[in-house]
């Protein structure tokens, strides 16, 4: 595994990490998008399918049980949690998340690497991915004020992507018969996708005031 | 065929 990998995996972790804490010790989801939320638990599930037939090593299985059961219990606690679920911002995200999964799946059925079930659920989960932050920038652009653990989790989600990128550029140079298209492809188009993010994050934190999105 | 490289990303 090369440094970018490794960081990228970190970065992502880190996400998480900054998400739980905030819902876990503030009690509060204030800022995140429940709709990008359940399509990140939707990602995993079609993505790690191969769990069950497929070992590669001990930390990616490590690494996948705490992606499905972070992402899953954190739409969990957004949706049931007593306290949690009071902070969630409901009249502002209205993105209508469902709308994605259908052109995802049909371009999944369409573009695979083999027309089997747990490829096309794995082109699917790598589309749907591409797209799923879509309502949290939607909603970030939405909230007047984007608190500091909002926009770090949002910053680290970017970073994990674009380390991800950095890593299929060593591993196309160093690897032999190491060829994903459709990773790379939607994963260039989600990465661009925090572009705009980015800009206005490094803005805020360059001229130190409070991060705002133009409307 | 390359495409068939083991999916060991996350």
């Amino acid at each position: 595994m090369n440094i970018f990998r490794l960081a990228g995996d970190m970065t992502h972790l880190f996400s998480v990490l900054v998400l739980l804490l905030k819902i876990h010790t503030i009690k509060s989801c204030a800022g995140i998008s429940l709709k990008t939320q359940e399509l990140y638990a939707i990602v995993f599930t079609t993505r790690y399918l191969d769990l069950f037939t497929t070992y590669i090593s001990l930390y990616n299985t490590i690494m996948k049980l705490i992606f499905l059961g972070s992402s899953i219990s954190i739409v969990w606690y957004m949706r049931h949690h007593k306290v949690v679920r009071r902070s969630y911002d409901k009249d502002q995200d209205t993105f209508r998340h469902y709308l994605l999964m259908l052109p995802c799946l049909l371009l999944a059925l369409l573009i695979n690497e083999k027309f089997t079930f747990l490829e096309v659920m794995w082109a699917f989960s790598l589309y749907l991915e591409a797209v799923a932050i879509l309502p949290q920038l939607v909603l970030l652009q939405r909230t007047r004020n984007i608190d500091n653990l909002t926009g770090q989790y949002v910053l680290l989600l970017g970073a994990y992507r674009a380390l991800y990128v950095l890593n299929w550029i060593y591993r196309y140079f160093t690897e032999e018969n190491y060829v994903h298209w459709i990773t790379w492809v939607s994963g260039i188009v989600q990465t661009l996708l925090y572009a705009d993010f980015f800009y206005y994050y490094f803005q805020s934190w360059k001229n130190n005031v409070k991060l705002q999105l133009p409307a | 065929t390359k495409d068939s490289a083991v999916k060991d990303e996350l």
